[in-house]
């Protein structure tokens, strides 16, 4: 049980984060597309920061997630 | 910079700050924020006036949570605060987290480092990779002129150069892994891992991790100066000693043990030793060799002495390395030395050198 709770709070984590600094679109996009959705924006992420890029949520991406930072997104236009 | 490269039209740019954080003084607040924005001005012929009422082109403020602009900020931690690009309205504007710790020292967050990033948004600033950029997303505490050469070629290619101002020097970029005249500051194990330190940043390598990862020294350790000289892991007591200059840290993995930094003279070395160049433990004899210009002394880990009949000549104990040593680690049975660009396999057993690569080959280059 906690091991999912744990497996779903950084999965929360990442869709927040993804969200706000790689603009990934919020609400359902369907099963399928959501997930390839989100891989598709852990690598531009991982692009971002020089992580080797997996598309996975590894440690060290999720490590990166966690840093304080600006709340500027990191691509595409901010308005 | 963002998309249409938007700035301000003109570089005579005004700031008005609606209200003050309790963290600080409000002189203090005033002065972080004066300061943060010179930063910019030293660059780029770009003037800053600060407004006490009506409008400004770049309004500044501290909120939590919702505070106004359908962006919420986050609680303690995570966001620390937002700008928007140039522009009407709300462009320029600057928000900082009320939630956070505001401080004007390395404890987080600092406020000057922050308002300095933040105000580069509001000049037309995007976020850059380079992790030692001041636009690099993530915070990280450092000393000195904070923009490197990145952030200054960015902000002068929207404003200009600063007529009446000399070349600023910039900090550094990051080192590149696999520039072929890559050498090393210093280098130890820590608790697995290989750490290799270069100017202000450090490559962490982990057996299973295939790319090194790049990361500024002080985002780890803020205590840490920007510059290390040696270091080495005494895996019995699982500490690792960092030098710098005549001074020693002593790390228990991310944390610094208590009574640090502390002389090195303490170990037993003579006052006219001014800085150790390298320095390693051998774990199969408990000592730890420290290595200054063409000597070495080798220290006693257990009775917490040098040993006697110290310093000895590199050149003549360890043939083949040459004469001065930048960095040293140890590896079942063999030290592997690095000086410049190069990296000598030495085995410890038959004294002798058995290969010789380039130093960031360790960096899979």
């Amino acid at each position: 049980k906690p091991i999912a709770n744990e497996e779903k709070d950084k999965l929360l984590l990442a869709e927040k984060y993804l969200r706000r600094y790689y603009d990934m679109p919020a609400g359902l996009q369907g099963e399928r597309k959501a997930s390839d959705l989100m891989h598709q924006k852990i690598r531009e992420m991982q692009a971002f920061f020089r992580l080797e890029v997996t598309g996975k949520l590894d440690d060290n991406t999720l490590e990166v997630m966690e840093m304080a930072r600006c709340g500027v997104p990191d691509v595409a236009e901010y308005n | 910079h963002f998309p249409r490269d938007l700035k301000w039209k003109n570089t005579n740019v005004t700031f008005r700050i609606l209200n003050y954080t309790p963290d600080l003084r409000k002189a203090d607040v005033d002065k972080a924020v004066r300061n943060a924005f010179n930063v910019w001005s030293r660059v780029t012929p770009l003037r800053f006036k600060k407004l006490y009422e009506g409008n400004a082109d770049i309004m500044i403020s501290f909120g939590a949570k919702e505070h106004g602009d359908f962006n919420p900020f986050d609680g303690p931690e995570g966001l620390l605060a937002h700008a928007y690009p140039p522009g009407n309205g709300i462009g320029g504007d600057t928000h900082f987290d009320e939630d956070e710790t505001w401080t004007k020292d390395f404890h987080t967050f600092n406020l000057f480092l922050v308002a300095a990033h933040e105000f580069g948004h509001a000049l037309g600033m995007a976020h850059s990779s380079d992790p030692g950029s001041l636009m690099y997303p993530v915070y990280s505490y450092g000393k000195g002129y904070p923009l490197s050469e990145d952030d200054i070629k960015g902000i002068q290619s929207l404003y200009g150069e600063n007529p009446d101002h000399g070349r600023v020097k910039p900090k550094p970029d990051a080192p590149t892994k696999c520039d072929p005249e890559l050498s090393f500051d210093a280098i130890t194990e820590l608790r697995g891992e290989t750490i290799i330190f270069k100017d202000r940043f450090y490559w962490r390598l982990h057996p299973q991790m295939p790319e090194p990862e790049q990361t500024l020294i002080k985002s780890t350790w803020p205590e840490l100066p920007n510059q290390v000289d040696a270091a080495y892991e005494n895996p019995e007591k699982d500490i690792v000693i960092i030098f710098s200059g005549i001074q020693m840290w002593a790390l228990n993995g991310y944390n610094l043990v208590e009574g640090y930094p502390k002389y090195i003279h303490k170990l037993g070395l003579p006052k006219t030793v001014r800085k150790i160049d390298a320095a390693v433990n051998i774990r199969d004899t408990g000592k730890t060799l420290l290595f200054v210009d063409e000597e070495y002394w080798s220290y006693d880990e257990e009775k917490g002495t040098m040993d006697s009949g110290y310093p000895r000549s590199i050149e003549n104990d360890f043939p083949g390395i040459g004469d001065e040593v930048d960095a040293v680690a140890y590896h079942y049975g063999y030290l592997y030395f690095y000086h410049e660009h190069i990296q000598f396999e030495y085995s410890y057993s038959s004294r002798k050198v058995m290969r010789i690569m380039r130093a960031n080959s360790i960096l899979n280059c």
